[in-house]
C-alpha cells in the first residue's frame, strides 16, 4: 500500500487546488522556507484524523482554512483528500483504491468521507490507527521533532513501543 | 507480550546495526532497564559515537542526536514495516558528510516503503526518485511543480 | 521605568525595520497588549512576510520564525548594546536565499559588538572576519585551527 | 570591551589546553558534528557563571569535566579562563585586562578568580549580570534555541524587556 495522490484544496497556503501524484519509493519536497512544504505534511496529518489544532502549529481549530493573501479573499473551506493504492489488500476494505476525504467550513462544520461515502472522523482514526499510520506509528516526523524520541523517559518509551507492538 | 519483547529484541539488533553504519563505527544500544522484568522495564538508549566514550544523550552534539534518532526511527520502520513516512527536515542539524551518509543509507538500506521527505538539503535530494517543489511564485499562495527522476534522466511534470 | 519605555519604543521601532531589511518588505512589531497601561502590559509580536496576511506566529514556517527572531535579536543589540554575543547555529533553519541575506545583514548592518557565531553555513562564514574551525582529529578530543581573513586575503595562524 | 582570548582545558570534550584568540568583529565557528563547536558556546557560559548543570546539557555536575575517549582517561578537572579586553572600562574594574577563571574538580570543589584573585562565583556572576552579559541579556543564542523568544507568553517578555531596560 502506498499514498498515491493527495488532492489539497482550501488548506492553509493551498489556495488554488493541488494535486500531488506520488510515487512509491523516496520523494524529496523542496522550496524556500514559507513556501508550503509543511503545510503538505499537516494536510496529511489532518486527512488522517489529527484533532489537536496544536499539532497542525494553529491555535484555532479555522486556522487550517485559507485565510487571504494580499491579494486573495480568504476561502470558505478546506479539503483535503488522500488516495491510497490499496491493491495489497492491506488497508481492510474490499477497495483497490481508498480515498479519505476531510472538509472543514469557517461554520464549524466538518465532513468525513471514505470512497465518497460520509463517515464519521472516528471512522477515519480507526482505519488509520488499525493500519499502524500516523505520528503514533512513527510514520510522521515534524520539523523540529527528529530528535524527540531521545527525550522520552525510558518508561514513556516503554509504552511508546508497546504501542507500537 | 510475546508478541512485545519479539519487536523490541528486533529493533534492539537493527538499531545497533544501523547506528554502526549512519556512523561508520560507533555502538549504541537498547538497554531495559530491568532485565528481570522486561514487561515492565524501560527503555534506555545508550549511544557512543566513534573513538567517544559513552556519555548521557544530552551531552551529545544536535547533530549526533539527530543522527541517532534516525538511526532508531529506521530500526523500527524495518521491524514494524509503515507504509509511508512523511519526514520533515529529520537532516537539518547534520552537516555535509552526515547528511551523505544520511542521504545514502536512505537510497541503499532504508526499510521498504514510501518516504515522503522535506528537505533543505542537496545529498538528500539526489537519493531521492522524484521532487517536488514548493513554490510561492503569487505571495501566500502555494504551488508544486513535480520533477521525476527516472531510468532516463529528468523529467518535469 | 522611563528607561522602560524608551527602550521598548527603540526595539519597537528598530524591529520593524530590521524584519523589513531582512525579509525584504513584509512587516512586524511589537505591540503592547494594553496601550494605556504601557508598563503592566505584556509585549506581542505581530508578524506579516511579504504578501502574505497577518497571522499566528505559530503558523509561520520554520524559516520564517528563525528569521524573525533574529530580527528581534538585531533590534534588542542595536538598543541594548551588548559588548559580546555568542550565536550557536541561528541560521540552521533558513533556507539558501535567506542564509544569503541574513549574512549580508551581519555583515552590513549588525549592531556594533563582537559577534561569535556557530554554524554549517557557507554565507555566514563568508560574512566573518575570522574563522575557526573545531575538529576530532583524535577521536573525542577537540582542537582548534584558527584562520584569519584580513585585507590581505586568508592567513591561516 | 570585548571578549579577547578563552582558555579551555579538561572541559568537555577539550582535553588538550587549547587558547582562542577571538578579533573584535564577526567570528564563525565552524567544523563537523560533535567536534565541540557548542561546547566552546558551553565553556563561556560556564565561566561566567551559569550553574544549571542543564543548561550547559549535562545531568550531572562533573559532566563538565573531560570524561575520557576510548584512548584517553578521564581528567581531574576542569578550567576555563576569559580574558575580556576592558580598555574602553566598560567592566568597573581598574584593570585594561580582565580575566575570569573558573575551575571545576571531579571531587566537587570548585575554584573562582577575576585576575587570578580568588573570589566567590557570586562575584563573577554580579560582575557579569551589572554589565549586561549572559543568556539574560541576549548575548548567548544555544542550538535549537533561536525562535525560543517567539513561544514566550505577552507577559514573559515584558519580563524579558524589563531586565534589558
Ligand atoms: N490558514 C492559512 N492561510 C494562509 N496561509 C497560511 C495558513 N496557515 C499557514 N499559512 C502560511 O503558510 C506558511 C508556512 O508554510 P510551511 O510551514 O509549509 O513552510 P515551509 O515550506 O515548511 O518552510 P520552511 O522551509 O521554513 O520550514 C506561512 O507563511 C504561513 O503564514
Ligand atoms: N565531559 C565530556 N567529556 C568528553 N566528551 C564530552 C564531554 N561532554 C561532551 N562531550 C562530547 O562533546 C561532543 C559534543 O560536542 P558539541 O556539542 O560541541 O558538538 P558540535 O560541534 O556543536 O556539533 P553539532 O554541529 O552537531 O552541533 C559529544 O560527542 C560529547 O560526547
Ligand atoms: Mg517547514
Ligand atoms: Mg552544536
Amino acid at each position: 500500500m502506498y499514498l498515491k495522490r493527495l488532492e489539497i484544496f482550501g488548506f492553509k497556503s493551498f489556495a488554488e487546488k493541488t494535486e500531488i501524484q506520488f510515487s512509491d519509493g523516496i520523494s524529496a519536497i523542496v522550496g524556500p522556507n514559507g513556501s508550503g512544504k509543511s503545510n503538505i505534511s499537516d494536510a496529511i496529518c489532518w486527512v488522517m484524523g489529527e484533532q489537536s489544532i496544536k499539532n497542525l502549529r494553529g491555535s484555532k481549530l479555522e486556522d487550517v482554512i485559507f485565510a487571504g493573501s494580499e491579494k486573495r479573499k480568504p476561502l470558505g473551506y478546506a479539503q483535503v483528500s488522500l488516495v491510497l493504492d490499496n491493491s495489497d489488500g492491506y488497508l481492510p476494505l474490499s477497495y483497490s483504491e481508498v480515498v479519505i476525504t476531510r472538509k472543514f467550513y469557517r461554520s464549524g462544520e466538518s465532513q468525513f468521507l471514505i470512497n465518497n461515502n460520509e463517515c464519521r472522523l472516528k471512522d477515519i482514526q480507526e482505519l488509520m490507527l488499525d493500519t499502524g499510520l500516523g505520528k503514533e506509528a512513527y510514520s510522521i516526523i515534524s520539523q523540529g521533532k527528529v530528535d524527540e524520541i531521545l527525550n522520552s523517559s525510558p518508561e514513556q518509551r516503554r509504552l511508546i513501543f508497546e504501542e507500537a507492538a | 507480550e510475546k508478541n512485545f519483547l519479539e519487536t523490541i529484541s528486533k529493533v534492539k539488533a537493527n538499531f545497533s546495526l544501523i547506528y554502526g553504519q549512519l556512523f561508520e563505527g560507533g555502538r549504541a544500544e537498547l538497554v531495559l532497564t530491568d532485565e528481570d522484568n522486561p514487561l515492565e522495564a524501560g527503555i534506555e538508549i545508550i549511544a557512543q559515537p566513534p573513538g567517544k566514550k559513552q556519555q548521557h544523550l544530552s551531552l551529545l552534539s544536535g547533530g549526533e542526536r539527530a543522527l541517532t534518532a534516525i538511526a532508531l526511527l529506521f530500526a523500527i520502520l524495518r521491524v514494524k514495516k509503515s507504509p509511508f513516512s512523511i519526514l520533515d527536515e529529520i537532516d537539518a542539524s547534520l552537516d555535509e558528510a552526515n547528511v551523505r551518509r544520511f542521504a545514502d543509507f536512505l537510497k541503499k538500506h532504508a526499510p521498504s516503503g514510501q518516504y515522503i521527505i522535506i528537505t533543505h538539503q542537496k545529498a538528500t535530494m539526489s537519493a531521492a526518485d522524484a521532487l517536488y517543489g514548493v513554490t510561492m511564485e503569487e505571495a501566500g499562495v502555494s504551488k508544486i511543480i513535480s520533477v521525476k527522476f527516472d531510468e532516463e534522466g529528468r523529467e518535469a511534470v
